[in-house]
Order: C-alpha cells, then structure tokens, then sequence
C-alpha cells in the first residue's frame, strides 16, 4: 500500500493547489527552514484524522487554512488528499477491491471538517478505521515529527506499553 | 490479552537488540518489563553503548538518544509494517560517523517501507531514489520543485 | 516595581527587533504585554518572518522558532549582560544560510559575553577563537584534547 | 568576570581529574556523539547549585557521579570547580578583593553535597549569593541546554514575564 501522492490546497502554507508526488520508496524532501517541508507531514496526520489544533502547532483548527501573507490574502477552506495504491489489496473493508483508494479532508473556517473516501462524501470514523491494523494513524509511531524522536525512549513505562499494544 | 502482548513485546525486543548494536556498531539495548503482572506491567527500555555502563537512559546524549529512539521504532516496523514512515529531521543531533549509519539503516528499512524523510544533511540526502525540493519562492507561499543531489544541496542552502 | 519592569520590557523588546531582523533579514518581532495590570500581565512573544503573515508563534517551524529564541536570548544580554553564555547545539535545527547568520550574531555578541558554544557545524565552529574537543578514547571516559578547525572536523567525525 | 577553567573529577563521564580551559571569549567545545560535551554544561549548572536530578538527565543526584564503564569502576565523589577571573571586580560582596574567585561543589554516594568557595567551606546559599544580580545561576537564560532553545518562544505568558523580571 504506497503512498502515491498527497494534494493540498489552502493547508498552512500551501494556499495553492499543489502535488506531491511520490515515486520511490526513499523520498528525501528538502528545502530552506520555514519553506514547508514539516506542513506537509501535519497535513498527512490532519487528513488521518488528528483532532487536537495543538498537535499541529495551532490554537484552533482553523490555524490550518492559509491565512495570508505579504502577497496574499486569506482564504477560507483547507483540502487534503492522500492517494494510495492498493494493488495488494492491504487496505481492507468495503475498500478492498479498489486499486486507489484516496482520503480526503476539508475544512472552513466555522472548524466544520468534511471528510471523503474515494470521493465519497463519509465520516471521520471511516477515515479512521482504513487504517485500523495497518500501523497508521494520526498519531502513529510510523510518523515522527521534528524534535519528538527522543521522547520515544523516555517515555513512561506506562506510555511504552501502550505504543506496543498498538503495534500488536 | 497476555499471549498477544507477550509475543509482541519479545519480537519488538530482538529487533531492538538488533538494530541498536548495528547503529552503535556494538552494545546492547533491550526492553524489559516492570513489576507486577504482564498485563499491567509497564515497558523500560535500556540502551548501552559499546564499552559504557548505564544506568538510565535518560543521562545518555542527545545523539544517543536519538539513536536508540531510531532502533526502537524501526523495530516496530519488522513486527508489523505500517507501509509508510515519515521521519522529520530526525538525523540533526547525529555526528557524521552516526548520519551515516543512520542513512544505512534507512536504506535497508526502504526495501520493506515506503521511508520519506525530511532532512537539512547531504549524507542523508545521498541516499534518497527520489528527492523532491519544497520552496517559497513568493514569500509565504509554499511550492514543490523537482530536485537532483546538486540542486537538493543549492536548495537547502538558499 | 512598575516602573522597573517596564524598562526592562522596553529594552528587551529594542533588542528582540533589532537581533530578529538581523537574522532574518527583514521581518519583525516584538514583546507584547497580555490584557491587564502591568504589574500582573504575562508577555506574548509575536514574530514575523519577511514576507509572512503569522499569527502564532507556534506555527513558525523547527528552525525558526529557534533563531526567534536566539534573538530573545541575546536581546537579554544587551540589557543585563551576564558574563558568559553556554549554547548547546542551538544551530542544529537551522539550514545553511540561517547558520551563517547565527554564527555571525555569535561573533558580535563574544566582544561584550563569554560564549561557549558546542557544536556538530562546520560553519559554526569555524568562527571560534578557541577549539577544544571532547574525546573518549576508553571507553565511557571523557577526556579533554586541544584542537584546531581540521582536528575538529576530524573529532566531530569519528 | 571571565570563566578560566573549568575542573571535574568524578562527574559523570569525566572520572580522571579534568581541566577544561578557556582562553578567549568565543569558545568551540566539539566531539562526537556521547563523549561529553553536555556533561560540561550539566557540571558548570550543578556547581552553580542546581538542586533538581531531573535537570541534569539523572533520578537522584548520585547519578551524576561516575557508575563505571567496561574498564573502570565507579567512584565514590563527584566533585566540580569553576574558576572565575574577577579583575573587574564584578562579582561583589566579601569576595570583591579577590582576583580569582573559585566555587566547587563536591558529592559523595549518600547524596551529601558540599560547597566551598575559594576552598573555604560555604552552604549552597553563598554560591547562589556570588552570583545574584549577574544574570547567572543554574537556570538562568545565559545557559541553553541541548534541545531546549525553541522552548523559550513557546513559553506561556507569565513564564516569559518570570524570565524578564528575572533579567531586570
Ligand atoms: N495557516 C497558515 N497560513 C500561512 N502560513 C502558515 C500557516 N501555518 C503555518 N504557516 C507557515 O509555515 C511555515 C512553517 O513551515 P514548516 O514548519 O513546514 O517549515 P519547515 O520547512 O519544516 O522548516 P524547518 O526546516 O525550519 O523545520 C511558517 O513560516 C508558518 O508561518
Ligand atoms: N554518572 C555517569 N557515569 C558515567 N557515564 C555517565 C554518567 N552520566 C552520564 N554518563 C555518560 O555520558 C554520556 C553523555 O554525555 P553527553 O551528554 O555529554 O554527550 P555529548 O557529547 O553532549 O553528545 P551529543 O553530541 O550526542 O549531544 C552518555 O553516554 C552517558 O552514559
Ligand atoms: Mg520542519
Ligand atoms: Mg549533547
């Protein structure tokens, strides 16, 4: 199940729409500080269904959708989409039999997230169970953000178990 | 239930073992499991880089601790593949001798994992089938660019 | 007392504009007192690469938000400059080009503060007057070597 | 008031006595992964009387004493002394006359901390004295441990007007 692109548009500092093709399996993204590089990585935990403005560097949800710049104004909505090859069939479910599958988000500036499958308008919890067995998620171990690789290894005892009983 | 975690927790522990003493060129780490019931016990790791006796692995360095971090989540990955992983410039506290180690290792997790991984250094870039430039050519306004080694380099330094 | 804390916000906040635009080239950043009784207000810290419009400071990236702080930080020392500075890999998140600045800034600041500073950076160990390195040669023993820029780039590497 | 040098012996990976010296105003301390380098910070902090184990990556403050290695065995004291040139006069009170001030903090494996300044036995409170009014102490912003630099901007409101009624 590869990841085969992601599309953003209005998504922090990606106000136009743009995409992120993804051709190999080691993909290096590089680029100067504050270019974007760490936004694209929120949007792919956003479109998963991460829920807490925090957890993306924001105070609310709306913090996600451009607001603006020196050249630019505002505008009012966030879109995320994530393509996926399922030729060997791992994603399961009702899915099971498409090649591509894509999960979409979108959100106002109200903070209402409209979520899609293949399109198909659905709810967060069908954004969520796709991934259910699969290790990812929005908060999965398989996504490590800038400066949070050390917390690994000093987390709780308690906390450690816990990412294992994911990972069963 | 308690068979389930078990097998878990044992096969998470000899990936740990594994891919720690290859990135520390020697050492060992390890899990193991605090007092009381398997069902409720909590998860220590415990790292010691080759010739040093740890106690904890809070008083290790930075660069060790990021080390160690990187054995313990690919080891996650050999047990049960997520088929991607997104790492964020997880390499910036690492020395020279310990980038390139890392980006070995990263290499081997690719032929398993779809591996995409933000970095600022060019031994890390090296290894990338594809590398692939953000910018802000127009202040604010993020864009992707096609990028070989050379310009991926430019890129990072502009 | 009022009068003494507001001397003291207004001079760290001259000093936070002027360091933030000197590492950035361009954009601003400035202290602002939170609502209330200027006895009891918090301060805000709001920053603004050129040519973007942020609202919040956590939104800035990795990089960012730690030339912001080394612009706070320094601005400190215009005020009330504690005799000597200790910076422990404070470059590590930053590109090329924002190291180049950063290490000129440390420059500037070493004629009127002690600064130490450790580093993995090439670029940044070049500006130091002295060198010294850190080696464990046995294992698990920390010992002290005198170095010049080659045996530090050398030492750094093994 | 310049640091000259610093001496450790015992304390975490600097089990030999240790001389550190510093002989300009702009310092590089370098090496590889793991050999030390934070140890230095971490010493310079304890001396200055940090009280909090958490703060120098240990559980309890005997952690900072060398534990041995594959070829040594531990020891039973740390102890740590920083040399300051006070030809200005910076450093005030009783010690204004001195030339060369020194401050040293010794521990042995009961977690008994002894302190002494130019060699004459003090309580922690007097090391704390020396410095009051330099900006300098164990927490003091002129000292940023590995990992913590963007913390600063990220600092809630009071926290940040706690640092600069601290610097006024
Ligand atoms: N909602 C938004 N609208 C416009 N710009 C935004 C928004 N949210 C974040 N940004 C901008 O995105 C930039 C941060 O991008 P990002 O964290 O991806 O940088 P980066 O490439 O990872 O840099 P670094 O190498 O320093 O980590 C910041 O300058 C921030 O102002
Ligand atoms: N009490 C102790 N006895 C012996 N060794 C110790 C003790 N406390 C810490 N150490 C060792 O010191 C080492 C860490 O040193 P330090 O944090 O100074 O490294 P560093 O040079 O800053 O490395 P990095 O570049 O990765 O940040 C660890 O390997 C740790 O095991
Ligand atoms: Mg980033
Ligand atoms: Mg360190």
């Amino acid at each position: 199940m590869r990841l085969e692109k992601i599309k953003l548009s209005g998504f922090k500092s990606f106000v136009d729409p743009t995409t992120v093709h993804l051709t190999s399996n080691l993909i290096g993204i590089v680029g100067p500080n504050g270019c974007g590089k760490s936004n694209i990585i929120d949007a792919v935990r956003w479109v998963m269904g991460e829920s807490s403005a925090k957890h993306l560097r924001g105070g609310h949800m709306a913090d996600v959708i451009f607001n603006g710049s020196a050249t630019r104004q505002p505008v009012s909505h966030a879109s995320v989409e994530l393509f996926f090859d399922n030729n060997e069939g791992v994603l399961g479910g009702a899915y099971a039999q498409y090649s591509t599958i894509s999960v979409k988000r979108q959100l106002n500036r109200e903070g209402q997230s409209v979520y899609f499958l293949n399109n198909l308008r659905c709810r967060r919890r069908d954004i969520t169970d796709i991934f259910l067995g699969t290790g990812l998620g929005a908060r999965s171990y398989a996504i490590i953000e800038q400066g949070t690789i050390s917390r690994m290894v000093e987390s709780k005892p308690e906390e450690l178990r816990e990412h294992i009983e994911e990972a069963a | 239930t308690q068979v389930c975690f078990k097998a878990t927790f044992d096969a998470i522990n000899l990936g740990l073992q594994s891919k720690f003493e290859k990135l520390f060129e020697g050492g060992q780490a390890y899990l193991e499991l605090t007092e009381g019931d398997v069902l409720e016990a909590g998860v220590n790791i415990v790292a010691q880089p080759p010739g040093k006796k740890t106690r904890s692995i809070h008083l290790l360095s930075g660069g060790e601790k990021a080390l160690t971090a990187v054995a313990l989540v690919f080891s996650f990955f050999d047990l049960n593949p997520a088929p991607f992983c997104m790492l964020d410039e997880v390499d910036a506290p690492l020395d020279d001798t310990n980038v390139e180690r890392f980006s070995k290792l990263v290499e081997e997790m690719s032929e398993n994992v779809q591996l995409m991984f933000i970095s600022h250094n060019k031994v890390t870039m090296e290894i990338a089938k594809q590398l692939t430039g953000v910018t802000m050519m127009e202040s604010g306004v993020s864009r992707m660019v096609a990028v070989d080694i050379d310009e991926a380099i430019d890129l990072a330094e502009s």
